[in-house]
């Protein structure tokens, strides 16, 4: 399907720490 | 989690000494949410870039020039900034262009969008959406709107869609507005 994604769960994202 | 498309980050920066092309870097390419975010981390912000710069993000395969195919038949929305904007706005505006894109904000026509150019500019700071048919009525107006919108510009703000062929055709940029928002 399309990968949409709205702003809020775009920016939920903005300072997650990188899974290593 | 994938992103729709495969997206690239362009980087250019003005020197007279070069060729354009030559003054264009590939910085990264993209296509899951978290490897978006770990690249715009890492690059400065668009406002602390100096006069001259661009930053480009494009999807994988369409070079950010009015040359390459999937842009000459196309157009930009075009969001011009005053100069004191770039303090305040620049960055916020940027990123929401962005989040438009990966996020694909413009439902059916998605397929239209190509990608968007920040150019930053001693005279007024400018961003843009490019879309790859400026004769697509239906698609291009959707995607002025949405855009606008999500900009949060107010509706006393126009902003205009000019055909890359008409800005191309300009020496001074000031191409006739093909469309308004």
């Amino acid at each position: 399907g399309k990968k949409q994604y709205d702003r809020e769960f775009l920016l939920d994202f903005q300072f997650m720490p990188a899974c290593i | 989690h994938p992103l729709q498309y495969r997206w690239a980050l362009w980087f250019f920066k003005n020197d007279r000494s070069r060729a354009w092309q030559d003054n264009l870097h590939l910085v990264a390419k993209v296509n899951t949410v978290e490897d978006f975010w770990a690249m715009y981390s890492h690059v400065k912000l668009a406002s602390k870039l100096s006069s001259g710069c661009d930053y480009a993000l494009f999807k994988d395969g369409i070079e950010p020039m009015w040359e390459d195919n999937r842009n000459k038949r196309g157009g930009r929305w075009l969001v011009s900034l005053a100069k004191q904007q770039r303090h305040i706005e620049l960055d916020r505006l940027w990123l929401e262009t962005l989040l438009c894109l990966i996020g694909e904000s413009f439902e059916e026509y998605n397929r239209e969008v190509c990608g968007a150019v920040v150019n930053i500019r001693t005279k007024g700071d400018k961003i843009a959406v490019w879309t790859s048919e400026a004769e697509n009525q239906a698609g291009v107006l959707h995607i002025g709107h949405v855009y606008k919108e999500r900009l949060g510009l107010s509706s006393k703000t126009i902003i205009g869609y000019q055909a890359h062929a008409d800005t191309a055709a300009k020496s001074n940029s000031l191409a006739k507005n093909k469309f308004v928002v």
